[in-house]
């Protein structure tokens, strides 16, 4: 489904010049959960979003069921995202004038696809029902994060990346969104990329990939493959 | 240090009301570490900004080193808490538009105190020295978090409130942070307040608490105790 070859991403220049990632090729199959983890600043966030078309990286390639993005414009990029991608970011970026359900349903008005029964079971998914018609700023962390977490499931994308999705939650809501993501992959064959410090993704995922300084440094089955 | 009476903070009213604290009473003596832990929602964040003097309760007193919180005007509470308390948001609360080291450098240049030796100190403690010119947006989730940590340190506060101090880090960064933490109390004299959902915690901090909806449910010695 998603697959990088020889992605380098550099920063600055010169002596300043950081290289978050340094020639990354890596595939990831339809239908397979992998989980990437690496020490703070390893690269894990600059990997899926370059995976996800929303950086470019400074060489090398990235393809999405074969499609290469470096041949796309920012247009029918912007067009594939919003089809085939869901992202849950590492920071939520909710929109903050919205309520939690205009949030989740905002991918779907956007393409023209509204379908309210969608947003209520999605809201449900991520015990969220109850509190669909407040703001962001009257959520908790941990609240807000699985808000970001349903708006990128609502839509059903074929690729979810998923960048600390469980962060700040506790124990059990964790454990509820790691086997909602299972899920996704298995009833749903659907591929699912995450960036996670949660040592339990290796119970949960199929592969675990460790990132050092830009690189792979390992990449093993989970315990579920 | 720290004693919360009776705390109650309630949101909204009616039947849209959410009581986030109901009733807590709790001490946090000088030179404590305790740990607070419970669900997504249970109140966790809504207790630290009540105790911090960053939020108003509803019902109830907080008293800091003897003063209660309520008998402050906005800008006695301000003075308090520039001299006396550090805090470490969940969502980091970095000033954009600075670098690492001003942001660090912020609450001492407020106190009128800058001491740039303590500002290399503290950076170099959070292992961020080298990224010190780098503004928050050049910075990965965890950098920005210890950026926070480092912040809520340099004026050497009496009491440290840390609102999930570990969630963006990684096992070997989280690690060295507690131990950033249990050194503040064990040879600063400090107390600190941290939520946290990592199991660390217990092996770390000399008292683990655990809220659920709004209540104190648990509240037992750690391992060092
Ligand atoms: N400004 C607000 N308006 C309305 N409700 C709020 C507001 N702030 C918090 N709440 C609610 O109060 C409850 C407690 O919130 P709080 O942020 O203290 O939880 P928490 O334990 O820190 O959760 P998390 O682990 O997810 O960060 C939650 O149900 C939350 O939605
Ligand atoms: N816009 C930027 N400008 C300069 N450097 C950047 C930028 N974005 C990221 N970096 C740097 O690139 C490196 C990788 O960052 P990245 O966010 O991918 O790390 P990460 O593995 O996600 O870390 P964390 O676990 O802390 O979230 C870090 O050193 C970071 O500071
Ligand atoms: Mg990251
Ligand atoms: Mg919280």
């Amino acid at each position: 489904a998603v697959h990088a070859e020889g992605l380098g991403r550099r920063y600055g220049e010169g002596e300043a010049a950081i290289d978050a990632l340094a020639d990354v090729t890596v595939s990831f199959p339809k239908g397979q959960f992998a989980a990437v983890m690496g020490p703070s600043g390893s690269g894990k966030s600059t990997l899926l979003h370059c995976l996800a078309g929303l950086d470019r990286p400074t060489s090398g390639e990235v393809t999405i069921d074969g499609t290469a993005l470096s041949g796309l414009s920012d247009r029918d990029l912007t067009v594939l995202r919003r089809t085939a991608i869901g992202f849950i970011f590492q920071s939520f970026n909710l929109l903050p004038m919205l309520t939690a359900r205009e949030n989740v349903e905002l991918p779907l008005r956007i393409a023209g696809r509204l379908d309210s029964a969608r947003v209520d079971a999605t809201l449900a998914d991520v015990a969220l029902g109850d509190r669909a018609t407040h703001r962001p700023a009257e959520l908790s962390g941990g609240q807000q994060q699985r808000v970001a977490i349903a708006r990128a499931l609502v839509s059903h994308p074929t690729v979810i990346f998923a960048d600390e999705p469980t962060g700040n939650l506790d124990s059990t809501s964790g454990h509820e969104i790691l086997h909602l993501l299972r899920r996704a992959v298995d009833e749903g064959g659907r591929t699912v990329v995450m960036v996670t410090h949660d040592p339990r993704a290796a119970v949960v995922a199929d592969r675990v990939l460790m990132l050092s300084d830009g690189r792979v440094v390992m990449d093993r089955p989970g315990m579920t493959a």
